[in-house]
């Protein structure tokens, strides 16, 4: 288990539309 | 030889392991391919949720953020994904929406933030992520939930919208009344269209299918209030703006109608325990338009009471009622000119915007308030229905 003192690291995100972006061009990929 | 002894759920950890090859599989089997109407019947409220971050844990748990990464994104891709292909079906978009939340509560109650501990019981709090702080993910999939919420509303307004001009103004019930129209007006449905018509009862049969569906997912009660103040405003805003264009609807007679059939709604509601949800109170305007085909229109007296009563309808709503009211029989007299200008007058210093329509297409502002769940993680256990003999309880 962690101990409660060490931070945890803050993943950095992308927003919603930029993750949308990242869709269409995974169906772009995919026959 | 290995003997396969079952390990009690004390030794569980409440997480899944899966390779991440296998990650592409987990999204397709559990929401891609999953059916609200069929497997997903017998499971447990939320259980897609939990799934996946019971995967989303033990992807924290050995660190790997690019693990981490790929599950949130693919995850959220692949709602995303359902609900473009079908997005007009209430079901999959309540089941995503109760999922999605459930998601984003769990984001919060094992987050280690101690602002969402509160409720959680020790063996809980030991299952928070250890490695990473995913504040800026909880953001995105909370703007995804506003996203499925307002394709509900679209879903479930696209199969309402039929049913209210019907059911709340043309269909009569009442006993007696219903014999008494307007002079001079006929009936605009003919014996033919009967059969088709909905009726209040189609009305109140389909919120409280909409409400069953939504507690069979396990969607929140406090976005459940929501959805339902949503369905009475429109409701409400619908029937109001068909009254405001429709002389045969502006009766005494339909005013008692009007009245009875809120009173109906205001009983689901009460059947249901949502009184307090203010679904009640978005139908104020229509109660008001109705009460107003009732009221006497002829003295002063009449004129200032109208004017008291009437404060949740716009000047030019009343004119327009007024203008519209049609008596019933030869006993009762038009709206005098001069009582409406009396109106007018009274009303001219009221601040307010001209308009005469409702808007139907507005939607109330969503949240959705914190409700962490009392369910152990460890106790959880995969249906063999939903094909995902690949994860490993660990």
């Amino acid at each position: 288990p962690r101990p409660p003192s060490r931070p945890r690291i803050l993943l950095k995100a992308p927003t919603l539309a930029e993750m949308e972006e990242m869709n269409i061009s995974e169906e772009e990929e995919s026959p | 030889h290995p003997v396969n002894i079952p390990r009690r759920e004390k030794d569980f950890q409440g997480m899944l392991e899966y390779k991440k090859e296998d990650e592409l599989k987990l999204v397709k089997n559990l929401i891609l391919e999953l059916k609200p109407r069929g497997v997903a019947v017998n499971l447990i409220p939320g259980l897609p949720a939990y799934i996946l971050f019971m995967c989303l844990r033990h992807a924290d748990y050995v660190n790997d953020d690019q693990k981490v990464r790929t599950l949130l994104t693919s995850t959220i891709n692949s709602i995303k994904k359902i609900l473009k292909k079908r997005g007009d079906d209430f079901e999959t978009v309540s089941f995503w929406l109760a999922n999605t939340c459930r998601f984003l509560h769990c984001l919060k109650q094992y987050s280690g933030d101690e602002a969402f501990m509160k409720h959680n019981t020790q063996r809980q709090n030991e299952h928070s992520l250890s490695n990473f702080d995913l504040a800026e993910y909880r953001q995105v999939i909370s703007d995804l939930a506003i996203q499925i919420y307002q394709q509900l509303i679209k879903c479930m307004e696209n199969i309402l919208q039929p049913m209210i001009v019907s059911g709340m103004l043309e269909h009569e019930t009442i006993q007696g009344v219903s014999g008494v129209k307007p002079t001079g007006l006929r009936k605009r449905t003919s014996s033919i269209a009967d059969e088709g018509t909905y009726t209040l009862d189609s009305i109140l049969r389909q919120l409280s299918a909409f409400h069953s569906t939504m507690c069979q997912h396990g969607t929140d009660p406090e976005l459940i209030k929501q959805v339902v103040k949503q369905q009475f405003y429109i409701i409400g805003a619908v029937t109001l703006n068909n009254l405001l264009l429709r002389k045969d609807m502006c009766s005494w007679s339909k005013g008692m109608q009007i009245r009875y059939n809120v009173s109906q709604l205001e009983e689901w509601l009460r059947d249901k325990g949502l009184m307090t949800c203010g679904a009640k109170e978005t139908l104020e305007p229509l109660i008001q338009a109705a009460q107003l085909l009732q009221v006497k229109k002829k003295t002063d007296e009449d004129a200032e009471a109208i004017c008291s009563m009437c404060q949740a309808l716009t000047t030019a709503q009343i004119v327009k009622v007024l203008n519209l009211y049609t008596p019933v029989n030869e006993f009762e007299e038009r709206v005098s000119v001069a009582f409406i200008r009396t109106i007018q007058t009274r009303l001219r210093d009221r601040c307010e915007s001209p308009q005469l329509l409702m808007d139907t297409k507005m939607i109330y502002p969503v949240t959705f308030p914190f409700n962490p769940s009392s369910l152990a993680l460890e106790t959880i256990q995969i249906p063999s229905s939903l094909n995902l003999g690949f994860l490993t309880r660990v």
